[in-house]
């Protein structure tokens, strides 16, 4: 198994910040 | 005699003056007072008392309010610098700016390890690395053995933990994330770099009415 946690947690869509202002506009 | 009728111009509790924030953060005034469009229409979904509220914060990123996601979770706290259970309208542009293509990488490296220190003990230990990933996992639903999560997490702690002290120090952190840059791609939104071309609608008098 090569495969890093943090890659992982990294596909969390907590961190899509876009929705921020996709929402607003 | 003459009568005036002015208007009142009423901003947002924490408001700083564009060019202060633009003078701290990689934005121009132009950009920081886009900025201020879109906290205003964030900061007034729900609560309407200009400052954004969790609640608010998860409607904006997932058009639920209810919407419960650690990583979320713990970039509203980031962003809620004076730890008061909200975020203004300065605290709302300084964190943005640490996610500007042009912010320096040390910044975004020192951001993401507070992400990730979710007990901030400046460390990121084991056990925190296990719930981020069972966190992931939760959410997108996808399925991996106890035994396969442990593996995962066992190696990366390894991988990273080069004094074998049993957990992540910033230093190891930042090693590490110069040998796997793409570990950063979450700290940089290309469209930061021009809010005003790339959302339009943004742009607005700076001077607004909040009534």
């Amino acid at each position: 198994i090569n495969l890093n946690a943090f890659d992982i947690i990294s596909l969390s869509s907590g961190f899509d910040l876009s929705g921020l202002f996709e929402a607003s506009e | 005699m003459g009568c005036w009728l002015s208007k009142q111009v009423k901003h947002t509790p924490g408001y700083e003056e564009p060019a202060v924030l633009a003078a701290e953060t990689a934005f121009t005034v132009s950009e920081v007072e886009a900025l201020y469009e879109l906290f205003r229409k964030i900061s007034y979904s729900i609560f309407k008392d200009g400052l954004i509220h969790k609640e608010e914060f998860q409607l904006a990123l997932f058009k639920n309010s209810k919407k419960n996601n650690l990583f979320a979770d713990r970039i509203f706290d980031l962003f809620d610098l004076k730890r008061n259970g909200v975020i203004d309208f300065g605290e709302f542009v300084r964190s943005l700016s640490v996610f500007h293509p042009n912010t320096a990488q040390d910044e975004k490296i020192a951001f993401a390890f507070r992400l990730y220190d979710l007990r901030s003990t400046g460390f990121i230990e084991r056990e925190e690395l296990k719930e981020m990933v069972l966190a992931l996992l939760n959410e997108s639903e996808l399925c991996l053995s106890d035994d396969l999560v442990e593996t995962i997490v066992d190696q990366t702690c390894k991988l990273v933990d080069s004094n074998s002290d049993g957990k992540i120090d910033p230093i190891e952190w930042k090693e590490f994330v110069r040998k796997n840059p793409s570990l950063l791609k979450n700290m940089t939104l290309p469209y930061l770099k021009d809010i005003t071309m790339a959302f339009p609608s943004f742009v607005m008098s700076s001077e607004v009415d909040d009534e």
